[in-house]
């Protein structure tokens, strides 16, 4: 574990945990796209299938336990629950052509092939591209609410750090996963966009709206 | 080997 890695994760809880609180308390998922938490809660079930079998830490089961528990309860929340606050209209990205190039990708390009392996690596490509839709949908509406855009700064910000972590790693554990990397790569440019926006807009206190 | 050290990631 280094500080990256550790900040990354702590980032990545605090995505969810904001979403989380924000469908919960407003009782309200308008701006949210349900199909980009679809694609996560499917990122982490194809992930963290070894989550009883391959026992790492007390750290690392808890939190796979919170992100697949939480990423549920956010797609009950936004298709169930409060489905009638639900804005189908605006969330319209086709995830067949995420989850289709995604999956045929990892079986031909991973480390092993074996379903455990080529599932990992399917989580891996997919997770690089499943904020599109999210992405997308506030194009669309060409604004977000404050409270989603510190959602989508805190997720981008989890896997740059992972980045950080994957330098770390190579420079003193001569470790490195290129599948990871890649992907993680992809996933960080595809915030570029928002980031800006991020760092010129709202953190100046005006809204997110991005040219529709 | 290298690879299966890279799975105690999140």
């Amino acid at each position: 574990m280094n500080i990256f890695r550790f900040l990354g994760d702590i980032s990545h809880l605090s995505a969810i945990i904001i979403l989380l609180l924000k469908i919960w308390k407003s009782r309200s998922c308008a701006g949210i796209s349900g199909k980009s938490q679809l694609l996560f809660a499917i990122v982490f079930t194809t992930r963290y299938l070894d989550l009883f079998t391959n026992f790492i830490s007390f750290y690392n089961t808890s939190m796979k336990v919170v992100y697949v528990a939480s990423s549920y309860a956010t797609v009950w929340m936004i298709y169930s629950k409060f489905k009638a606050t639900y804005d189908g209209n605006h969330d319209t990205f086709r995830v067949e052509f995420l989850i289709v190039p995604t999956a045929i990708l990892s079986f031909l390009v991973n480390h092993d092939f074996t379903p455990l392996e080529i599932l990992w690596t399917f989580s891996i490509y997919l997770e690089s591209v499943a904020i599109l839709p999210q992405l997308f949908m506030v194009s669309k509406t060409g604004e977000a609410e404050t409270i989603t855009s510190h959602y989508l700064f805190a997720l981008g910000i989890y896997r740059t750090l992972y980045l950080f972590n994957w330098i770390w790693r190579y420079q003193f554990e001569e470790f490195f996963d290129l599948i990871a990397i890649v992907a993680g790569l992809v996933q960080t440019v595809l915030y570029c966009d928002f980031f800006y926006l991020y760092i010129t807009k709202v953190l100046k206190g005006k809204k997110l709206s991005l040219p529709a | 080997e290298l690879d299966d050290i890279g799975k105690d990631e999140l």
